[in-house]
C-alpha cells in the first residue's frame, strides 16, 4: 500500500500528541528524519534510533513500520 | 533511493519542523 503525504502528517501528529508532555521526544524524531533526509544516517540507522526512541510504544512502532521499504521492520516485543 | 516512503516521511517532517 502506498502511503501519502496525509498519512505522514497524520503519523507525525500521532507522535506529537503522544509526547505532548515530553516534546523533546517528538523533536528527536524530527531530528532523526532530518538526518536521514541529509543522508547522515541510512535506513538501518533510522530503524535503530527510532526503535530506541519509541520503545514501549508498539503502536507508534507499527505505524512507523508502514513507511519502511520491503525487508525492513522494527520488531515489536509481544 | 531504496526507501521512497521513508524519504516522503522525512520530507514532511522537515516541512513540519520548519513551520513550528
Amino acid at each position: 500500500q502506498k502511503l501519502k503525504v496525509e498519512d505522514a502528517l497524520s503519523y507525525l501528529d500521532q507522535v506529537k500528541i503522544r509526547f505532548a508532555n515530553d516534546p523533546g521526544i517528538y523533536n528527536k524524531f524530527l531530528d532523526i528524519m532530518k538526518e536521514f533526509k541529509s543522508q547522515s544516517i541510512d535506513t538501518p540507522g533510522v530503524i535503530n534510533r527510532v526503535s530506541q526512541l519509541f520503545h514501549g510504544h508498539p503502536d507508534l512502532v507499527l505505524g512507523f513500520n508502514a513507511f519502511l521499504p520491503p525487508g525492513y521492520r522494527i520488531e515489536v516485543p509481544k | 533511493l531504496p526507501a521512497p516512503q521513508l524519504v516522503m516521511l522525512a520530507n514532511v517532517a522537515a516541512v513540519t519542523a520548519a513551520e513550528s
